[in-house]
């Protein structure tokens, strides 16, 4: 079983949609999937059409429910849902000093999933540690941008001291640029910039700007779903793809 | 002196974009303007090249330095900085129960601005609800997706709550939508959306999609410094006369 969060602390990075997606593409080729929300905002869970459900990963964190008790099944894969309750959990979380870990034992007993993949709200806070420390490797969708460099300069001294003071060895397995419009010259110039200054994987894989992907959860669908022959949808599935090879 | 938050939760809505160039733009009539960044990723503060500063936002918060000690200057408007510190005051101040009017305290020997715009962090943490606390009203910025109306759902419960809680009387001065593509179809949907489920004004201008606006942070200024004539830097100037005409 392979953990994987999705992270960037910087907002509307694609985090969710990449989430929602990369997780739909394995499904479909009968991966057994389980995908996390833990973003307070609950976009993942909205995006899935998930929008009544009596206990969350609220409850899980604070103890008081197991993971395999708060599921739902969308599109071939398990969902822990999310929604603002989550607020609460990160301020009473945050202010003890041995809550890092309450998400890695909250997986424990579930063996059975090929793929978890946690969808990571945009902070550094206790919700994106818990997650970085029940993965094993991180994925960072980033847009071709100037202030996302800056933002990828955080990510990786946050990684940098989670290592160190937790002792672990969390491995950021690529950067996945998202939203791309290939018209736009920022683009080369963000990739040089990435593979000049630091030891880090840019996927070859890339998913391009495309309305689809946005129109999608208002069908609560996953845009593979909604629609197959979109760019997106070609985009995410040629991920999985790639995705698979490297873990494998 | 009206001071004014621009929020949103959601990540990537263009909050920080928006308190930069409508800060400019006013600042260019000659209007007296202090832009706060009370986001832990400090993206204003980077945007507009202050990368070394002794003291920011977060010394304040802590009662550890007065705002006036830690303003820079750039285009003619004062700037109080901010980075990673704020993340541990954002613990610190969200432990304890009466820590909500901190900036509100912090601003109240400042008089002599015209108006103060606070760059908010995407969460509902304590940081913003600083900033709500500490405003006359608010500007909600938002890209017309879908998504982006699971946000405003959640904007208007909090604000409604903080009222109700802290008896204040905040309002939502207006949405303002940003990162427009006005051949996507999505827009004239949400607008309706909108229209038909809240009762709150649009703004008559828009942003539009523009890359000179993304371009603008890697040199250190605002776009309607670096590409005056850009249709990003036209817009900002156009919601700057709106937003006189509505704050005098
Ligand atoms: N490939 C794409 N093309 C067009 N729009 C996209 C694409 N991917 C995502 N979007 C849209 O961009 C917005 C931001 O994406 P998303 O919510 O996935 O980012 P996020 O990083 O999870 O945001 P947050 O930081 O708020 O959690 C959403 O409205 C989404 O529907
Ligand atoms: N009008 C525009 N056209 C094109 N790109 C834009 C525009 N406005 C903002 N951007 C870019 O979109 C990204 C998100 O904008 P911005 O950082 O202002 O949003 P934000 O809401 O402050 O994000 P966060 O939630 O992370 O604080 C940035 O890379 C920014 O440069
Ligand atoms: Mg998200
Ligand atoms: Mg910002």
């Amino acid at each position: 079983m392979t953990t994987v969060a999705i992270i960037n602390q910087k907002g509307g990075t694609g985090k969710t949609t990449t989430t929602i997606n990369l997780g739909s593409a394995l499904a479909k080729i009968d991966k057994k999937v389980l995908l996390l929300d833990m973003d307070p905002q609950g976009n993942l869970s909205y995006s899935l059409g998930m929008n009544d459900f009596d206990y969350s990963m609220a409850d899980v964190l604070l103890g008081e429910k197991k993971l395999m008790e708060i599921l739902g099944e969308r599109e071939g894969m398990s969902i822990a849902p999310s929604d603002i309750h989550m607020a609460d959990v990160e301020l009473s979380l945050g202010s003890a000093d041995d809550q890092a870990e309450v998400l890695l034992n909250a997986l424990k007993p579930l063996t059975d999933y090929d793929f978890v993949l946690i969808d990571c709200p945009p902070s550094l806070s206790i919700l994106t540690l818990n997650a970085l420390l029940a993965s094993d490797n991180v994925i960072i969708t980033m847009q071709m941008e100037v202030l996302s460099l800056q933002g990828l300069d955080m990510i990786m001294q946050t990684i940098q001291k989670v290592n160190k003071v937790f002792k672990k060895n969390i491995k950021v397995q690529g950067i996945l640029p998202v939203m791309v419009d290939k018209r736009r010259k920022l683009i080369h110039e963000v990739r040089e910039y990435i593979d000049e200054n630091y030891d880090l994987k840019i996927f070859d894989s890339f998913i391009r700007n495309n309305v689809k992907a946005s129109e999608a959860p208002s069908f609560g669908q996953s845009v593979i779903a909604y629609q197959p022959n979109s760019n997106s949808a070609k985009d995410y599935k040629g991920f999985a793809n790639e995705f698979l090879k490297l873990n494998s």
